[in-house]
């Protein structure tokens, strides 16, 4: 699960 | 990766092929907002900045790419290459960039999820492309008379914006903690601004006739 300040969208 | 977020980069950037098309093809950029233009490139510079630090995937960073290089180069176009230019509209094309990207500055600093300088940008990034469809649509309006692959451009934009919203459904529903309210807001709020537009696309689509809007 990534953190919340590594954005995976564009 | 769900098949949302799939749909929606690909609606996205059919959304780009179309426009490149139109402009490189017929040479032409009649009906295309400058204006809208230039600050997609400004969002997509803002929005990346992590592109070489925060390394997601190979499809990330390839579509990242896509969306700067296309974005700045149809910019170019528009402004420089010396047939093209001459189409666009420039004495329609008055909406002033700073009336959104002020607001969109001011509100990325005083609400983001984090104060840093990576953040804040990514953050105005997110409400500037909320908003930066608008100078298109008010230049739309104004013409009126839209050209297919123009009419299909902000039609696969809007498609795009629409499946976004299904990918953070979904998501909510299938991945523990995944709450992101700038994102969805601002998400939320970009795609209304098309719901006007899809209902006239709408009804030229089923008269079969050329989309045209009201004044």
């Amino acid at each position: 699960q990534e953190s919340d300040d590594e954005h995976d969208e564009l | 990766m769900n098949i949302f977020r799939l749909a929606g980069d690909m609606t996205h950037l059919a959304s780009v092929l179309v426009l490149l098309l139109k402009i490189h093809t017929i040479k032409s950029c009649a009906g295309v907002s400058l204006k809208t233009q230039e600050l997609y490139a400004l969002v997509f510079a803002c929005r990346y900045l992590d592109i070489f630090t925060n390394f997601v995937s190979l499809y990330n960073t390839v579509m990242k790419l896509i969306f700067l290089g296309s974005s700045f180069s149809i910019v170019w176009y528009m402004r420089y290459h010396k047939v093209v230019r001459r189409s666009y509209d420039k004495d329609q094309d008055t909406f002033r960039h700073y009336f959104l990207v002020l607001p969109c500055l001011v509100l990325a600093l005083l609400i983001n999820e984090k104060f840093t300088f990576k953040e804040v940008m990514w953050t105005f990034s997110l409400y500037l492309e909320a908003v930066a469809i608008l100078p298109q649509l008010v230049l739309l309006q104004r013409t009126r008379n839209i050209d297919n692959l123009t009419g299909q451009y902000v039609f696969l934009l809007g498609a795009y914006r629409g499946l976004y919203i299904l990918n953070w459904i979904y998501r909510y529903f299938t991945e523990p903690h995944f709450v992101h309210w700038i994102t969805w807001i601002s998400g939320l709020v970009q795609t209304l601004l098309y719901a006007d537009f899809f209902y006239y696309y709408y009804q030229s689509w089923k008269n079969n006739q050329k989309l045209h809007l009201p004044a």
